[in-house]
């Protein structure tokens, strides 16, 4: 794991509660609303699990700690998206909260009733960048979260170790997160 | 026929932006090939290549495989865990073209382990 140069994360007094809101203009006409914040609901449940910080959803956008948006080319923040593949989508570090998704991508919350070839996973690209919003940069590790690269049709949501001692390395642990217990799920699915 | 759903239309649409490295698998270093500086470009975005020139504000790079290129491909190789060769192999280049976030892997503070140097700071 590694973190953003000066190694920045969310500095409120603990317990840390951050909201997070959709934004009512860029959004995608092929998903509901309600399957996106379905996506984005265990996106950060994940995380939320290994740390002692909470998400909630809320429908004021402009006062949203982290706010969520499906944007196409240039967006504004001197990062354009691409078109199908290429970029997926960026975050900013701790304490930004921006988070942008291609819109240009074929989103899927399900991979078995997506048929496209060139599909991404939503809730995978999701945990992905909230991992950014949280203070983490790119891992070397392959099976990592924070690892850069998501090939289409491909669902990664698990946390691994990498990602997990990182994290809480910023913001502690969650009283209720065994590490042992993710020691062996990782013990048993790499055999 | 019923027109096609957009997921269909999806299906037909594939993105070229890096696809069309492909063309720069096991090229050696010295070799000068039309595009590479496209490539470098990319090395650039993601944090891995500082450029030599600058015109007005467009950063340009030239179409050598050169041995400032090459340590670029080894430190990539290194971050995201390839076999470090500092050649542009099948998985190497396999890795280039995959869609990734588009973050950059420089802005980084090393794990304790002491992944990797700093190249330098993002606006992000």
């Amino acid at each position: 794991f590694s973190y953003f140069y000066g190694k920045p994360r969310w500095t409120r007094p603990s317990p840390i509660n951050l909201s997070y809101a959709f934004s009512p203009d860029h959004t995608l006409d092929y998903l509901t609303s309600k399957q996106v914040k379905a996506a984005f609901a265990a996106a950060f449940a994940r995380w939320a699990a290994v740390i002692p910080v909470s998400f909630h959803p809320t429908e004021d956008y402009r006062s949203a700690d982290v706010t969520i948006g499906f944007f196409k080319g240039d967006h504004g923040d001197g990062e354009p998206f691409d078109g199908v593949l290429g970029v997926l989508g960026h975050a900013f570090s701790p304490e930004n909260g921006r988070f942008h998704l291609d819109a240009s991508e074929r989103w899927a919350v399900d991979l078995s009733e997506e048929k496209s070839k060139v599909a991404v996973d939503l809730e995978s690209v999701a945990t992905h960048e909230i991992g950014h919003v949280l203070g983490l940069a790119h891992s070397s590790v392959k099976e990592a979260i924070m690892y850069p690269s998501l090939k289409p049709r491909t669902k990664k949501v698990d946390l691994r170790i990498d990602d997990v001692e990182g994290v809480q390395a910023l913001y502690g642990s969650n009283p209720n997160f065994k590490l042992s217990s993710l020691y062996e799920s990782d013990m048993y699915s790499n055999g | 026929r019923p027109a096609p759903t957009p997921s269909e239309m999806a299906t037909e649409t594939l993105n070229a932006t890096w696809h069309n490295f492909s063309k720069f698998l096991d090229a050696p270093r010295g070799s000068q090939l039309l595009g590479m500086s496209d490539l470098k470009l990319y090395f650039h975005r993601f944090g891995y290549l500082l450029p030599k020139r600058k015109i007005n504000t467009t950063v340009t790079f030239s179409d050598e495989f050169d041995e400032e290129f090459e340590s670029a491909v080894v430190e990539y190789q290194k971050r995201l865990g390839l076999e470090t060769t500092g050649k542009l192999d099948k998985d190497t280049m396999e890795t280039i073209m995959a869609p990734r976030c588009g973050m950059s892997d420089a802005a980084v503070h090393p794990s304790p382990a002491g992944l990797t140097k700093q190249l330098h700071t993002t606006q992000h």
